[in-house]
């Protein structure tokens, strides 16, 4: 299961 | 990373290169009006988190808005030139025929199909990578049938393939230093500098190649 990873690239 | 912010400003060069033209010449020869309504859709979409107030920079924050704003801006002009040049804007839109519901649709589906949660904001996000992937293909279609590029439109995609170009080092370095690899960015990123080396291909055989261009 992938782990969700923050959003931090535009 | 210096890759991230290279490739930051690159993207953000691309969308103030076709800005500052459009407004100073008034010509929207060669753009593609449905590649920049994607874009709309795509930043809308996946800068969602702004209403969500949890900012995680002001640089962050700051490049957000400057793309929501700037991409919408790209429109209002665009529609500024139908009243100005009823003639150069009918031409665009008969040169513009890509068909985008075969490519709102697919990357709805995929949305659906590959995310991390089932939430509202990690669907739309998930959208926007897919969308933006594909979002030049109208651009690259227009630009395929005509075998001619405006400087104006070369150096837009040339500033955008580099943007997408430079966020690979940029995974990889990540992947290193943090130990961070976020799938469906590479993935669909890769996609999409997939699909720039074949405007790359394009531009070598039918702009370089053709007659009548100049190089810029």
């Amino acid at each position: 299961t992938s782990t969700q990873l923050e959003h931090d690239e535009l | 990373n210096i890759f991230r912010i290279l490739g930051d400003l690159s993207h953000l060069a691309s969308i103030v290169i076709l800005l500052r033209t459009v407004q100073k010449t008034r010509q929207v020869d060669g753009i593609s009006l449905k590649t920049q309504l994607l874009y709309v859709l795509v930043f809308c979409t996946r800068y969602l988190d702004l209403l969500t107030f949890r900012w995680k920079s002001v640089y962050n924050t700051l490049m957000k808005m400057v793309f929501i704003g700037a991409s919408v801006r790209v429109i209002q002009l665009i529609q500024e030139c139908k009243t100005r040049n009823a003639v150069a804007y009918k031409d665009m839109m008969a040169r513009d025929t890509f068909q985008i519901k075969y490519l709102v649709g697919p990357c709805a589906i995929l949305a659906l199909v590959f995310n991390y949660k089932f939430t509202v904001l990690e669907l739309c996000w998930s959208f926007s990578l897919w969308l933006e992937s594909v979002a030049i293909l109208p651009q690259l279609f227009m630009l395929s049938r005509s075998g001619k590029a405006g400087t104006l439109t070369t150096h837009y995609i040339f500033a955008l393939g580099l943007y997408r170009a430079l966020y690979i080092p940029n995974w990889i370095w990540r992947y290193y230093t943090e130990g961070r690899l976020e799938k469906l960015s590479v993935f669909t990123g890769l996609l999409q500098t997939a699909l720039y080396s074949d405007f790359f291909y394009i531009y070598y055989k039918k702009v370089i190649k053709g007659a009548g261009f100049e190089l810029p």
